[in-house]
């Protein structure tokens, strides 16, 4: 038997919204640590992972581990069905083929249930080794949405390179080029304004603008987006789910043939 | 000339 009971069911939702364009279809892993995604988009080129830690729910009962297999654009439309301050539970059987979300207002004078069917996905599981990075930047998440959005409209290929003088990225296209260099920012008054580089040593990747553009889905999740680089590694891109968990997007770089 | 490699390249199936 599977009980969890959210509170701000509103973080369900924005993590389905940040991945049902990359992701059709996922296992939602259940096990006493929590709810665990890691799916592949389509063409296989970016990995995302999530997780929401079972002490983030005021009540969770998981009997025995379970994977839940969703079309997530389903799950997207029973979602919208909650109040952006509805209390979000989902229960299911152990042996059910199907999962009941129930979404309660906050003074509890509106209570609905939407039971989804689940499907049968053989997804393959990867192995994300921990890696030490190079480069790690925090910034505004807004801020990164923005350079994703400006630098798409110049070219598809973005370079990130991250020196000691802050991160740069750089796009060219038929229209031309484009740079778009961040530094670092510690001082601003207001903390989501704040940029923090920490840098081993400089690195520089290239990625396709159209995954990163599609990562910045998250950002209604967190104010601020962490890219971590290594040479010749995937960038992972984190939102952390408010004190809750993690969504982290992986994202193979571009290398020379 | 760059090319884009698979995620599977880097994160071995588990």
């Amino acid at each position: 038997m599977l009980e969890a009971r959210l509170v701000q069911g509103s973080m369900l939702r924005k993590v389905v919204d940040a991945v049902k364009d990359l992701v059709s279809d996922a296992n939602i892993d259940v096990s006493s640590s929590g709810f665990s995604l890691q799916a592949m988009d389509t063409s296989h080129v970016s990995l995302i992972a999530m997780h929401l830690r079972a002490d983030a729910f005021e009540h969770f009962r998981c009997d025995r581990p379970m994977s839940m297999g969703m079309s997530l654009a389903n799950l997207a439309k029973v979602l919208k069905c909650a109040g952006s301050d509805d209390i979000v539970t989902l229960k299911a059987n152990d042996d059910g083929d199907t999962v009941t979300f129930m979404f309660e207002s906050p003074k509890e004078d509106r209570v609905s249930d939407f039971e989804l069917k689940l499907m049968d996905i053989d997804s393959e599981h990867l192995g994300i080794p921990d890696t030490d990075y190079c480069a790690t930047v925090t910034m505004p998440a807004g801020e990164y949405a923005r350079i994703c959005k400006d630098l798409s409209s110049i070219g598809d290929t973005v370079v990130i390179s991250a020196t000691k003088d802050g991160v740069k990225f750089t796009t060219s296209g038929d229209v031309g080029t484009a740079n778009v260099t961040v530094r670092q920012n510690t001082t601003a008054d207001k903390k989501e304004d704040q940029t923090i580089i920490d840098l081993k040593e400089p690195v520089a990747l290239t990625f396709a603008l159209r995954y990163l553009t599609s990562f910045a889905k998250a950002t209604p999740l967190a104010t601020h987006v962490t890219l971590s680089m290594t040479r010749e590694l995937p960038v992972m891109v984190e939102y952390a789910i408010q004190d809750m968990g993690h969504l982290r997007f992986y994202l193979a770089p571009k290398i020379e043939d | 000339k760059l090319a884009q490699r698979a995620i599977g390249d880097f994160f071995p199936s588990a």
